[in-house]
């Protein structure tokens, strides 16, 4: 394990815990380096704790819950180490509004440095983005794109 | 560095040439089921060099290319565009924005432009590794797989990790 | 390959068609048998076409579309044989307001035979419902159900 | 034949005694994330006799118990509870409603009931084949399955047409 990865995990793992704080509204949660010692087999494990509840190694979480944390450990990858650009596609299909709105709260904070290309059918995410394309089928079963104000999609 | 244009043309479902124009904030894309919007990050993908057939939901090179449909006939060929800005310079070129072209012909063979001229794929995988973008990344979340990370084996968040080093 | 099953599967057969039609509004769908000769290594291939768009077999399809055709088989299985209870947990969670429209019409046409638990996030599906019920975790991290009448939620 | 109620005590995250009445039209189930919907439906299938921990997200049969959480102690017995409107006489039974209990101890001891009376799990299992209602039957969707019948291989799909025969 060299130096460099040891602080890039320490700096992940720290934004790992904020951003599940943030996505969950409290808890923690925890990288944990496993076989360190034996270069390739060296692995990773991931421990969280929604609020209020017991510590889980993640197999007990609930769908929503899996997605939150996985987008959790993503935001802290990219804020460590950002890439310019990101393309998500329909992450936000089994979380409810509440945790979409924490979802995009976070996402607005990171899209300073990145930018973010959202697929989804939620209304919410909808409304919060800079621009919106919608892409239709024709008869001919070809897709067509059209660049839409929000003011259309609102009503 | 941001995206600034998408073109596609023959790309899957996009027969027709189709362009989006983005901004450097976030962009939304919605429509109905099967109307083609992951077909736009398989694209986004594509020409940036994916070379897993597996990422694009394909099974052999020519799945990109549009195959058809009951009133319009198929195509010999995809080419995907992409126009990068880097005003900011953040890539280390001397230009104010960069193209990158990836083509496929039905006979299985791939094309990649960078600026018009004609490279190998190695070239442009060098490119974008300068602009941080690596094949492999946590930047791109396919459909069904928000829970991909924590899904993963030990070893392979590792080498998330070493990726973000 | 016995008679029961024969005449089972072209029952199957011809209500996944009639389905899958229904909730593409168009299109056909059908079952093949593969290795009908080879006892234990007979199986059932499915070859789908969207309305307007070429024949395929599963690959090329959206995710949407692959949930309807899931679905479609399903209720295909549900008529000819119903089973008094059906329990679908967010199965409508990656279709668009219009496909979920028609899963809904079909899901009313055979709830005549069979009872339907449904868990959801989609508004659209709620409103549908006979009846409601709401799961909330209380501060102690426990699960809590309320029965919950319609008019309380559209509001 | 239909489900009239279910009780749940112990179960997962349901530590206090839980119940739900039901018609026999369509029921809807909503809640944010992680309040516990699915477990309500891991619990209907375990009360039916569900025998595989996966299908109802479990490692082991301990994992049904309420494991505590930072302001509740743990319990030592999960309890769900049936009732099953049999007026239509679905089921070849002389009674109006047939009540199913299936109980967890932390000693992994598994218990099940029939009105009240102890019976042994393949019991259970032969009055709902009589019900037309299989173990793993199609008539079960889990959350993130929903194109489960289209990922099986075919012949786990011949199976399903021998189910339906
Ligand atoms: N080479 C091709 N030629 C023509 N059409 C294609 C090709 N490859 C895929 N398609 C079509 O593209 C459609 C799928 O598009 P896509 O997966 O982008 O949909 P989507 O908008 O993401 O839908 P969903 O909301 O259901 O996820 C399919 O209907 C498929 O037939
Ligand atoms: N034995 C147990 N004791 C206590 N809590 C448990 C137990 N097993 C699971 N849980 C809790 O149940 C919660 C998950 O519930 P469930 O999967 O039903 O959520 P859900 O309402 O379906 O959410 P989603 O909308 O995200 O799918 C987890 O937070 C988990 O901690
Ligand atoms: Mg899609
Ligand atoms: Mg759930």
């Amino acid at each position: 394990i060299t130096e460099k990865f040891s602080t890039t995990f320490d700096l992940v793992n720290d934004k790992f815990n904020y951003f599940f704080r943030e996505v969950f509204d409290g808890g923690s949660a925890e990288l944990k380096l496993i076989n360190a010692e034996q270069k390739s087999d060296a692995g990773i494990e991931i421990i969280v704790k929604p609020p209020g509840k017991r510590l889980s190694n993640l197999s007990a979480l609930s769908g929503g819950e899996r997605a939150m944390t996985s987008v959790a450990l993503m935001f802290a990858l990219m804020s460590v180490n950002p890439s310019p650009i990101c393309v998500l596609d329909e992450v936000d299909a089994a979380l409810d509004d509440a945790n979409i709105k924490r979802f995009l709260r976070i996402l607005n904070e990171l899209s300073q440095k990145s930018q973010f290309i959202v697929i989804t059918h939620n209304r919410i995410t909808v409304q919060d983005a800079e621009t919106v394309y919608g892409v239709s089928m024709e008869q001919d079963a070809t897709s067509t794109v059209l660049s839409l104000k929000i003011k259309d999609l609102v009503n | 560095m941001y995206l600034r244009k998408l073109s596609l043309h023959g790309f899957k479902a996009f027969a027709g040439t189709q362009e989006f124009d983005f901004t450097s904030g976030t962009t939304a894309i919605i429509g109905p089921n099967g109307s083609g919007k992951s077909n736009v990050a398989d694209a986004i993908r594509w020409v940036f060099g994916e070379q897993s057939n597996k990422n694009i939901r394909a099974k052999k090179t020519e799945d990109v290319i549009f195959f058809g449909s009951d009133t319009r006939r198929s195509m010999g060929l995809a080419e995907v565009t992409v126009v990068l800005d880097n005003e900011d310079k953040w890539l280390p070129l001397d230009f104010a924005e960069v193209s990158i072209t990836r083509r496929a012909h039905r006979s299985g063979d791939n094309e990649y432009l960078i600026n018009g001229k004609k490279v190998r794929h190695g070239d442009v995988l060098a490119l974008l590794n300068k602009a941080n973008m690596h094949q492999n990344s946590y930047a791109f979340v396919s459909q069904g797989l928000a829970d991909k990370i924590i899904e993963l084996k030990p070893f392979e968040r590792r080498t998330l990790i070493e990726e973000a080093a």
